[in-house]
Parts: C-alpha cells; structure tokens; sequence
C-alpha cells in the first residue's frame, strides 16, 4: 500500500 | 497532490525547459556539465520504467514523458548537436565516484529486492548528487552564466519543496518515505552554497563568480 502510494510522485 | 509538490514539480520543469532553451537559443553548452546531465537522464529512465505499465494521471505520465524527452535532448545537444562548444576540460568530475556507491547502496538500503525497487531506490540515491559534477565544473571556472544559474536555482528549489511536500504528507496523509526523505535533504544540502550565492549575487544583478 505504502509503495503503491509512494509511486505517484515524480 | 499539494501545493508544494506541484510547486516542486513546475519548478522541476521550468528549470529543465530553461537549459533546454538556453543551449538551443545560445546554440552552446558551455558552462554546461554533461556529466550531470547524463546523470539527470540515467535518473528518469531508472525512475521512470513503470511509465508504460503503472499508469497514475495523465499528468504523472505527461510529466514523465516531458522529463525524459528534454533529458535525453538536453543530452544528445552536448554531446552532439553543440559538442564543439562543451566544455570538457571543465567537466572533469569523476561520475564513475558517484555512480557506482550510489549504485551499490541501492542493493544494500531499499524498500523490497526487486529490479524496479532497487532501479527505483538508485535512481532516487543517484538523482541526490547528479548536479555535483555542475556544480564542481562552476568552481573549477569560477563564474557561471545568468541562465545557467537560474537554472540551478530552480533545480535546488523543486527538491526543497518536495521537502516541504513530504512534512505535509506526513503531517495530513501519515505517508512517509526514509529513502526520499534522506536522499532529498542531502539533494537540497548540496544546492545551500549555491543558493547562497545565487540570493546575495545573482538576485543583486550581480554576475555569479566565485573567488577564483
């Protein structure tokens, strides 16, 4: 969960 | 998405479209470290191999598309199309320094062992010193060009926004991420010099020229 939202930064 | 990041992420853009214009419209490079900009582009293609197949805005993929496009021209105009102006006898830092630590502790500190990540992690590790090659070619000169210090500026400014960002996110959404965060403030340290010359100097239309 933590890396999927993580991944929607530049 | 806030302020900040958004923010962060147009000042990333302005500073990369400005070192795009500034070596078209100059049709030079000096000054320029190609080194960095190799580095700038290794960046977004580590980072940036979900583009295709973990799709999260059309402006998330926009931008990624836009970073990675003027990179790797930013890239092919010194090394190429410009590359009787670079200036390689200034651009002596030694990236193989860089690149290999950053490339060994990627394998040793990240989130999960998998390609992505670890691509992922170096990416984020490499991206925290890719402008020390720039900014030693500057004291290797000792003077940099009005455009190319803007340039800076805007490139140190994005990464202390996401800073900014980051506070924000841990503050109102709990969301926090070691890597970024260590990798981020140690980006933003290596730019305090700088923008200290940047704010005394260059804000006073002054040139920005270092005591040789």
């Amino acid at each position: 969960e933590q890396d999927k939202e993580r991944k929607d930064e530049l | 998405m806030n302020v900040f990041r958004l923010t962060g992420d147009l000042s990333h853009l302005v500073a990369i479209i400005l070192l795009l214009l500034k070596i078209w419209k100059t049709r030079s490079c000096a000054g320029i470290s190609g080194k960095s900009q190799v580095m700038f582009a290794l960046v977004f293609t580590t980072r940036y191999l979900d583009l295709f197949t973990n799709f999260i805005s059309p402006y998330n993929s926009v931008m990624k598309v836009i970073y990675l496009g003027c990179s790797y021209a930013t890239v092919y105009m010194i090394y190429m199309k410009f590359k009787a102006s670079y200036d390689g006898n200034h651009d002596t830092f030694r990236a193989e320094f860089l690149i290999i630590p950053v490339g060994g502790l990627a394998f040793l500190v990240n989130h999960e062992f998998t390609p992505l990540e670890i691509l992922w992690t170096f990416s984020i590790y490499l991206e925290s010193v890719a402008i020390l090659p720039q900014l030693f070619m500057i004291t290797k000169t000792g003077e940099a060009e009005t455009i190319t210090t803007h340039y800076l500026f805007a490139l140190g400014l994005y990464r202390a926004l996401y800073l900014i960002n980051w506070i924000w996110r841990y503050y109102f959404e709990g969301f926090f991420d070691l890597i970024a965060i260590v990798a981020g403030c140690v980006q933003t340290i290596l730019y305090c010099d700088f923008f200290y010359l940047y704010i005394t100097k260059v804000l006073h239309g002054k040139k920005l020229s270092l005591p040789a």
